[in-house]
């Protein structure tokens, strides 16, 4: 399931893995069951190098600038954003709730920081997710496995590195499993310092 | 095998390439 549909160009600068951009957007009433979530999503473009990667993201709309209620997501090719895609059950996602304004900048931190395999981690990063919401924006970095704690906290320690982020500020980890269960990405979610 | 490891510097950098636009 690592087949590649794309290639790195000549003389281009290869990434450690592919990766494909997804989008979605949903009506916020109503309710987003797995079916209708896998309907709305849309597989958007794939990138094997970063002359790939520039060229492509320079397209995108940046996700400040979406209204609504929509998301980017930038997983490895062959992974669906989806807590029931093999590579994702057993996993679980870091949580950053951002006041409206940050969004763009730090989305393009932390896949940067992915697609330069800055988490040393091994196989361990599946995607990170920028979601747009009403209220405040949310980015996420799912992983393969969370009861594995030596990589949720080393996830952790990275992102606040490349982020930026305050030591005091709050970030949120929660299993798939559990996403799942509340067919919820955001409630609930166990609060770590 | 080896990981291709890039910061976030260098690959600002090749943003502005040629190869990239």
């Amino acid at each position: 399931n690592r087949r590649r549909t794309v290639c790195p160009g000549a003389g281009e600068h290869p990434l450690q893995y592919n990766y494909t951009f997804w989008y979605s957007r949903r009506t916020p009433s109503r309710p987003a069951s797995s079916q209708s979530y896998e309907q709305n999503i849309r597989q958007i473009g794939s990138v094997a190098s970063v002359e790939q990667f520039w060229r492509f993201y320079s397209h995108l709309v940046r996700p400040g600038d979406l209204s609504g209620h929509s998301d980017f997501h930038l997983f490895k090719e062959g992974i669906k954003p989806m807590w029931e895609d093999e590579s994702n059950r057993s996993g679980g996602k870091w949580i950053i709730r951002l006041r409206k304004g940050l969004a763009s900048r730090f989305w393009e931190n932390i896949i940067l920081a992915m697609l330069g395999e800055q988490f040393m981690v091994g196989e361990e990063i599946c995607g990170a997710v920028v979601s747009i919401r009403f209220q405040e924006d949310i980015l996420s970095i799912w992983n393969r496995t969370s009861n594995d704690q030596t990589t949720t906290s080393r996830i952790r320690d990275t992102l606040r590195r490349v982020l930026n982020l305050p030591t005091n500020s709050i970030m949120e980890y929660k299993t798939h499993t559990d996403s799942l269960r509340d067919n919820s990405s955001f409630r609930n979610t166990k609060i770590s310092i | 095998g080896t990981r291709i490891i890039y910061d976030r510097k260098f690959l600002l950098q090749c943003r502005t390439s040629p190869l990239a636009r």
